[in-house]
């Protein structure tokens, strides 16, 4: 079992090989923002980072500084919900029934 | 060329699972399965618990749309049309892979299943601690049915995790955004609509009046809060918890007898009605002759025929209008019997504004609000506002009594949503 002596398991311990890794620099950074689409693979380089942390720590509200500050880092290693924060297709599909499936999902069914 | 490569790679990944926002990118069907998978139980929380609290995060989304939702643990799972389950790092055939506790807790496919990773310390509803399961299942489930992430304070779909509030429920953006990708507001006929009048003694001795409004459909109701333009959390709740004694599966009209010297609450169904005990909260079993109740309409009301429509009492002349097909029925209370003149054609007794918009009869409803200070006659899913006599001071060119062109009910009082008869009790 994972070790806890707390009767509400709230001091739970958590083997490091189960931990997220921590973002700390700006590489884990550039992931993670590619990871949730803020980043697009067709941007230059040379303007993308600074534009796409400006544009992750709008819609965070956070200070729009274009840079990897301890706010920013911050943020970005909160808990979060997995899927993108933006879409890439730009053509979605029409669905007209309900997918099935197993796990591994890729186009909707139409 | 690193960088370059990498966002190709994860580009790929994403476009096989982005969820994409769209008016109409959404199931076709309005009721909708569901199954916590067996191989996806999370050790953190019994079974039991874990199923309770996914009932009721689909619980609340049927609240507040068009949609049901039914927990499915017996169909071949190819007919499940969403599947949760928990997992680690490579987990139930997943592409996507969780990265342990910390960051992302979950992810969901659209139109399809949800995962939650199970390194995170997901904790019941009741608990301060960990995250709450109910939060982020009620958040995932809203990216199934087609929803997109909203950075809005307070949406239910910020992509962040906010710990624990005291409660949290959907607020009139987030509800919005759901229905309008599935066509539009709740909608459906009534059973019968009222205001419930409450008496209050206050510590001075005073007695305050007070009213809630409650609709009531078949063999449920919901309080509607009219200052917060939505129904009470948690509603509809089966008529028997709330009104102890009426039919279990509903009534066709309420009546509230106030004035002066009377006062009397009766409910109406098929050939029988009862008058309800508001002191003692159910229906009085005698009448004061000692005759029990249910009591026939015929005895009790003589020259009103049953079933009714609906019915409702007019306080400025002490008489119940009662609704049966295209007739009106004025029964005054003072000597019991029908008023001279009645039955009259419905057309004859609220003649339309605009001519041709006019219920024409078998009305749902007849409702009074004190909220609007208004009578109102409901049909389907439409409603019409009977003129007033102050509308007709500055008007005198509206017909008394007259209709005003219908409107949507659902344009009037929100969000009065089914939910699936098996989620009624969680």
């Amino acid at each position: 079992e994972k070790l806890f002596h707390n009767r509400d398991h709230s001091d739970m311990q958590i083997p490091t090989s189960h931990q997220a890794p921590v973002i700390t620099d700006e590489y884990e950074a550039e992931l993670f923002l590619s990871r949730y689409g803020f980043i697009k693979p067709t941007q230059r380089e040379e303007i993308q980072m600074k534009q796409t942390l400006k544009e992750f720590q709008m819609v965070s509200g956070l200070p729009v500084t274009g840079v990897f500050d301890d706010a920013t880092k911050d943020a970005m290693n909160k808990p979060r919900c997995g899927v993108p924060d933006k879409e890439t297709d730009p053509n979605p599909h029409v669905v007209t029934e309900s997918h099935i499936g197993g796990s591994d999902q890729s186009q909707p069914l139409q | 060329n690193r960088r370059r490569h990498l966002a190709d790679l994860v580009s790929k990944k994403r476009q096989k699972r982005d969820l994409t926002e769209s008016g109409y990118m959404a199931f076709s069907k309005d009721v909708l399965r569901w199954r916590l998978i067996g191989e996806g139980y999370s050790s953190q929380l019994t079974v039991d618990e874990q199923r309770y609290i996914f009932r009721l995060a689909f619980r609340m989304w049927s609240e507040v749309s068009p949609l049901e939702f039914v927990e499915d643990t017996w169909s071949p799972l190819e007919d499940v049309d969403i599947k949760l389950g928990f997992g680690t790092g490579r987990h139930l055939g997943c592409n996507q892979k969780f990265d342990g506790t910390g960051q992302e807790f979950a992810h969901a496919w659209f139109l399809g299943d949800i995962h939650f990773d199970d390194d995170e310390h997901f904790t019941g509803p009741s608990s301060h601690t960990g995250i709450s399961l109910l939060k982020v299942a009620v958040h995932e489930i809203g990216h199934v049915l087609g929803l997109p992430h909203i950075y809005r304070p307070g949406s239910i779909m910020q992509p962040s995790y906010l710990p624990h509030e005291s409660s949290f429920e959907m607020d009139w953006m987030d509800r919005k955004a759901i229905q309008h990708l599935y066509a539009g507001g709740c909608k459906g006929r009534f059973s019968t609509v009222f205001d419930w009048i409450r008496k209050e003694k206050t510590p001075y001795g005073d007695v305050k009046i007070r009213f809630n409004t409650y609709f009531m459909r078949d063999g449920w109701y919901w309080l509607y809060e009219n200052r917060n333009n939505r129904t009470r959390y948690g509603d509809p709740v089966a008529l028997q918890i709330g009104w102890h004694g009426i039919p279990s599966d509903g009534v066709d009209a309420y009546v509230h007898v106030w004035s002066r010297r009377r006062e009397a609450v009766y409910f109406f169904k098929g050939l029988q009605f009862w008058r309800y005990d508001s002191e003692n909260d159910r229906v009085f079993r005698h009448d004061s002759e000692g005759r029990r109740y249910p009591r026939l309409i015929s005895e009790g009301f003589p020259g009103i025929p049953s079933p009714i429509d609906s019915a409702f009492y007019d306080r400025r002349d002490s008489h119940i209008y009662f609704f049966r097909r295209a007739q009106v029925y004025a029964f005054s209370v003072e000597t019991n019997s029908l008023a001279s003149g009645f039955p009259k054609h419905i057309r004859d007794v609220f003649p339309p504004v605009e001519s041709g918009d006019h219920p024409d009869g078998s009305i749902d409803a007849a409702y009074f609000s004190y909220s609007h200070n208004a009578l109102f006659l409901l049909k389907g899913t439409r409603f019409w506002r009977v003129v007033g006599s102050r509308e007709r001071w500055r008007r005198p060119f509206l017909p008394r009594n007259g209709l005003m062109p219908h409107k949507e009910v659902d344009q009037q009082w929100f969000d009065i949503c089914d939910v699936h008869p098996t989620s009624l009790k969680l």
